[in-house]
């Protein structure tokens, strides 16, 4: 789709029109938008993430990636939508966003997990279509995938994660083991000055911030709470969706290797992950007539977010 | 298809600790096929589970034998997931 203006977002995309699409919002605001190679996946795919940046070396930056799971498409097509709107804010002086790019980077990283999306979209058998992990080998020939979100660097082989590779939760042989989430650390740690990292997931509703793989509070659980409670208002007041908000440990279950709790423990003090609408009742096959109206509710909570963390330089 | 076909999701309400501690044990047997989407944590939180057609009665008798509430959320996951494929196909052509 040749411009962004044509561009379905009330629709699901397969990896390629996705990569596409990219290309197609980096043409048309060159001013602002980059797209940054981070490297490759286990199947040797490239990994993007779009840079908006007005400028500056190693600004203070946000970080927001989706599509973590390969299955939770609302998280991918959410960030689709996002990033046009980023975009769009800056183009027309929308506030706030003219204002925090002045201050900071924005990096969006629409799928993560590029080998486990493009296997939810294999055909003809659609039993894939619910695949989780990421697709790399590992000790057991008939069960492949790690979980990207058990393998960070972050009290790894704790509770909530699996050492069974045929399980969802599988966490890896090791920390980092997995090049997707190598990739990412990479970039993160190179740059050295992210003060927000922001995840989309999808199922249940939540707005979570660390710990995962402990149910002790995190030093700055006050603030981030209120934050994450302003954040959920500022979604709900859009068409009424109820979020839940707490630690993920309290509010989903323990999860060790979690990349909010990696984040926050290398200093990224606003860090918090989504569970994007889904209640169930349609489990992660979302009606695509559902996706603006996500993607416009998670907005304006990220974009509370944002706004708050540009207020509150650490 | 043949696999996924009559693939069900049961939202589970695990009302005590046992509950819990057995709905724990199926999901640690990772030969079982159940793919749990939202784990036994709390009372408070039900449990999620796609279940394969062919597990479906082995995990009603587990239910059943704990005395542990479920309803059907999602009676046949496939019938979504053609209704997704035709509506990807219909973008793809606009």
């Amino acid at each position: 789709e040749r411009q962004t203006k044509s561009f379905n977002f009330a629709a699901y995309h397969d990896l390629e029109t996705i990569y596409n699409f990219m290309d197609t919002l980096v043409a048309s605001h060159s001013n602002l938008i980059s797209k940054v190679n981070i490297g490759s996946t286990y199947e040797d795919r490239p990994m993007y993430v779009l840079k908006f940046s007005t400028g500056g070396e190693k600004r203070p930056a946000i970080w927001i990636d989706a599509g973590m799971h390969a299955r939770e498409w609302i998280s991918h097509a959410t960030a689709v939508w996002l990033a046009d709107r980023i975009a769009t804010d800056f183009k027309e002086n929308r506030a706030p966003v003219p204002s925090i790019l002045s201050k900071m980077d924005i990096y969006l990283m629409i799928v993560a997990n590029p080998d486990g999306y493009v296997f939810t979209h294999r055909s003809p058998n659609e039993f894939y279509r619910l695949w989780r992990k990421n697709r790399s080998a590992t000790s057991n020939p008939k069960c492949n995938g790690v979980d990207l979100n058990r393998n960070w660097d972050a009290e790894f082989s704790g509770p909530g994660a699996s050492d069974d590779p045929c399980a969802e939760h599988y966490r890896g042989p090791f920390a980092q083991s997995e090049i997707e989430v190598q990739n990412i650390a990479d970039l993160i740690m190179n740059h050295g000055n992210f003060k927000s990292f922001m995840t989309l997931h999808s199922y249940k509703q939540l707005l979570m911030y660390p710990y995962g793989y402990s149910g002790n509070d995190a030093p700055d659980r006050t603030e981030l709470h209120d934050v994450a409670t302003q954040a959920s208002r500022a979604l709900n007041s859009w068409h009424g969706t109820i979020y839940k908000v707490g630690s993920i440990f309290h509010i989903i279950e323990p999860a060790s290797g979690a990349s909010v709790d990696w984040a926050y423990q290398r200093g990224i003090k606003y860090s918090f992950a989504f569970e994007l609408r889904d209640t169930g009742e349609y489990g992660f096959l979302l009606p695509a007539d559902q996706i603006v109206s996500t993607a416009r509710e998670t907005w304006y909570a990220l974009r509370y977010i944002m706004q708050y963390v540009c207020d509150h330089p650490y | 298809e043949e696999l996924i076909n009559g693939d069900k999701v049961f939202r589970i309400h695990a009302e005590s600790e046992s509950h819990i501690h057995a709905l724990k044990e199926l999901e640690r047997d990772v030969d079982s096929g159940l793919d749990f989407w939202t784990h036994a944590v709390s009372t408070e939180q039900p449990v999620d589970i796609r279940v394969p057609h062919s597990r479906l009665y082995a995990l009603k008798d587990f239910l059943k034998k704990n005395n542990i509430p479920f309803t059907v959320i999602i009676n046949n996951v496939q019938e979504l997931l053609v209704r997704e494929r035709e509506e990807m196909v219909r973008n793809a052509e606009v």
